[in-house]
């Protein structure tokens, strides 16, 4: 079973299109990892993306230095499975 | 196994499980619900559909969730609908008027081997388990492999991609299985696919943003449908079609069950009203299926009052 320990979901609102070319030229970056849970698609909207514990530093630097505003959504992924997983033994005991 | 009628529903629950709710509803409402195979998936597990029927060969009303396996609420918020419309036949006039005159076909796990696969290898697995021939990478995007603007943009050709179209059209058994029950039924006269998350209700064109012949009538039944839902706890959908609301999104569902002339063709984003994504806490199951449920009604209803 593949852990998730320490991964963050960002909520990022890029505020025009060439923040929205940044994102999918982020995305592109294989080697971050980035799991897009809601895609960047008009300005405004805002984009959600599982981003890797490792990838993280990198990424946050990225947008910062880009000015595109973003926002902790979740604080460590593993935290909600683990919560999940636990429902359902109890719900099978 | 789990007795007859105290199914937890405020439980994610595995496969298994959910077969054997389908069998336990079957064996409590024999003259209404029935199982029906239309195929099995990749990994050779079976895509059973629950018919709702009270005889005859009537038009029908098409169901399906989870097509992206992680997206765990639209499984259980399609199999507390399943109880609903079982429940409600006899009491309600409304379900009671819709399956006196049509059919409710309900596919509670379109994508099985994704589903199995995010319950015991990886949460965040969306798409099918097929392998792709040259690439150490599995599995395609069953929302992009419908032969509807297949491959066009909003897809990706790259196998590694969550958003992989495949190598062609249909490519994926558990769509074909789909496509093949739609054309030889020919008489479906709603398709609702369930997604998560974002709180969007939407119809054609996804692979392009010209809008449809039935768009004005798709847009009332949808804002009619989303009011119907925010009604009951406040949950607030945005409606428009695909490309519009989202982005352009190429051999998706709907693009292709509209192109077959199923004019009621919707998809759903379920809630996240929490900010969790599709890792929507389990308390939240029933109440998203209960506002779910009000929205889907009013669709159902709809189809049953304008016949075409």
């Amino acid at each position: 079973q593949e852990t998730f320990v320490g991964d963050q979901v960002l909520e990022i609102t890029p505020r025009n299109e060439e923040q929205i070319k940044h994102l999918v030229e982020l995305e592109a970056e294989e080697h971050l990892q980035l799991d897009f849970w809601k895609l960047p698609t008009i300005p405004g909207e805002t984009a959600h993306v599982r981003v890797p514990f490792v990838s993280i530093q990198a990424v946050k630097v990225f947008l910062e230095s880009q000015g595109i505003a973003y926002s902790t959504m979740i604080e460590d992924v593993q935290v909600l499975l683990d919560k999940e997983n636990e429902e359902m033994l109890l719900n099978r005991r | 196994r789990q007795r007859n009628g105290n199914f937890n529903f405020e439980a994610y629950h595995t496969l298994e499980e959910i077969s054997q709710e389908m069998d336990t509803l079957a064996a409590q409402y024999p003259g209404l619900v029935s199982k029906v195979n239309i195929g099995q998936s990749f990994e050779k597990r079976p895509m059973n559909v629950l018919k709702f029927s009270t005889g005859g060969d009537k038009p029908a009303i098409w169901l399906d969730a989870g097509i992206h396996a992680r997206e765990w609420v639209t499984q259980a918020t399609a199999l507390w609908t399943a109880n609903k419309i079982a429940s409600d036949y006899g009491n309600d006039p409304s379900i009671t008027s819709i399956l006196d005159t049509m059919d409710i076909f309900l596919l509670p796990v379109t994508n099985p081997d994704g589903y199995v696969f995010s319950q015991t290898k990886n949460r965040m697995w969306r798409k099918t388990r097929s392998k792709v021939s040259g690439s150490f990478c599995v599995g395609v995007d069953p929302n992009r492999n419908w032969d509807a603007g297949f491959g066009g943009p909003g897809a990706s050709n790259n196998p590694c991609s969550d958003s992989y179209h495949g190598p062609h059209a249909n490519s994926e058994v558990e769509v074909k299985s789909i496509v093949d029950f739609i054309k030889s039924h020919g008489k479906i006269k709603a398709f609702i696919t369930l997604h998560s998350y974002s709180q969007l209700l939407m119809f054609p064109y996804g692979y392009t943003c010209t809008k449809s012949d039935n768009f004005d009538e798709l847009n009332e039944v949808a804002q009619k449908a989303a009011q119907s839902l925010a009604s009951l706890h406040g949950t607030k959908y945005k409606v428009g079609p695909i490309c519009s609301v989202i982005y352009q999104a190429s051999g998706s569902t709907v693009d292709w069950t509209y192109s077959q002339g199923i004019k009621y063709s919707f998809t759903f984003e379920l809630r996240d009203t929490g900010r969790y994504g599709f890792l929507l806490p389990a308390s939240q199951i029933i109440p998203t299926a209960q506002e779910t449920w009000l929205a889907l009604r009013t669709i159902m209803e709809h189809t049953l009052n304008h016949p075409y």
